[in-house]
């Protein structure tokens, strides 16, 4: 359901830097997959390209069949939201909403009545341990609150597809434990999930693991297994 | 040479949040601790209070024998620009400049001339393996890269105490390894170090451990020490 060929991602600059230098990689329906590797090696600017959230220098990108590189962008931003749920690295909260606010903006392109998607994004908070914390706003919660509150908004529409970029990187074993189990759960109900992760203990423990290095995948458990 | 009592620290809202609910503490002068406990126990409060970045809604703190609560504003930025190295779980860099000139700023308070600072700045970013990245800006530079330029920017200026709040939360194992490595050599140059962080490893090898729940202080390898 996801596939990038030679991907190539440059930033201009004194001097440039490739951040992904020909990136090859199939991810099918379904699939629950660790993205690992240094600080620095592109795992960021991989997962926003799978997401359509930046395009490629050069190379291929496919979504659900389709040639991303050949859709508009409004086609495009219309497949992301229905379809893709993102957690960034760095949240990218409102800061004037509350937590509960936050999070049901992620059921907007759901044309999901208000009252509704209010009632959804508690349920969300609850999931992930933060039903005490729903009127809070980003600068009265702690980092690893914050980070939930991300999470929860990019799961509360239950998308196809969910793309986490360092879930639990401010949370503590047990609670990142329970984010874990969420994405488990979501993906035995058939969602395709791919989680960027330092945690060698959450890698381990997912089906399929792909390594990056410099800009490249230099190992993919996961590859050739069709 | 860092002492809390009795500290409480309470916000408003509804219902009041008790973010510490009484902590009893001292550190040292050369001590190297780790704070531990799941999100939301109140170890960022905590952190930011024996920084004197915030004040206790009551109890008292004192910072090398002084009374911080009896400092007036000046006085007390003053006596952490000078001694206290933080490090944020937010990074809180300045986008529009480099990650050299934003280490540079953790100079400003001693006087140092620009282009020296500048000079300790690029040695500063070579430490946490960043030479190549000097020129980039916080919207270049990948999540751990950020998060080495905040620790850096915290320990260009040799602090006698150093407060960070996990400083290893973006990185992977080796190059968190390489940040723990530098701390322990300040620490080894005479440097009073709080560490806050989720890792077990990185917790178990510091030789303290704190560990919070619910806004107060529930085990403390190192109490009752004197
Ligand atoms: N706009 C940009 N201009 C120049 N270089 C950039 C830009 N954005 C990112 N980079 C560089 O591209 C490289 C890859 O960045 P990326 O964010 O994908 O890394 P990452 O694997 O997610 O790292 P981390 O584990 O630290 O989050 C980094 O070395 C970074 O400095
Ligand atoms: N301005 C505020 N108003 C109300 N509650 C607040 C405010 N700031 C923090 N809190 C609450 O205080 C509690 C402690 O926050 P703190 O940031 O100290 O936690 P923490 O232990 O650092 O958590 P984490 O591991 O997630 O970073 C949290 O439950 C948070 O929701
Ligand atoms: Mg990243
Ligand atoms: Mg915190």
């Amino acid at each position: 359901v996801l596939e990038l060929r030679d991907v190539v991602k440059r930033y201009p600059g004194e001097p440039p830097v490739e951040a992904l230098a020909g990136v090859t990689l199939t991810v099918r329906a379904g699939e629950l997959l660790a993205i690992v590797g240094p600080s620095g090696s592109g795992k960021s600017t991989l997962l926003h390209i799978v997401g359509t959230l930046d395009r490629p220098t050069s190379g291929t990108v496919q979504i659900a069949g389709e040639d991303v590189g050949r859709l508009s962008d409004g086609h495009l931003s219309a497949l992301r939201a229905r379809r893709i749920g993102f957690v960034f690295q760095q949240f990218f909260l409102l800061d004037g909403m509350s937590a509960l606010d936050n999070v049901a903006t992620g059921l907007l392109y759901a044309g999901v009545p208000g009252r509704e998607r209010r009632r959804q994004a508690g349920a969300a908070l609850e999931r992930v341990g933060l039903g005490h914390r729903l009127g809070h706003r980003p600068a009265q919660l702690s980092g690893g609150e914050r980070q939930r509150v991300a999470i929860a908004r990019a799961l509360v529409g239950r998308p196809a597809i969910v793309l986490a970029d360092e879930p639990t990187g401010n949370l503590d074993t047990a609670t990142g434990g329970g984010i874990v189990a969420l994405l488990g759960e979501l993906n035995a109900e058939g969602a395709t999930i791919a989680v960027i992760t330092h945690d060698h203990g959450i890698a381990a423990s997912l089906p399929r693991q792909v390594e990056m290095r410099d800009g490249r995948i230099v190992r993919d458990t996961g590859a050739g297994a069709l």
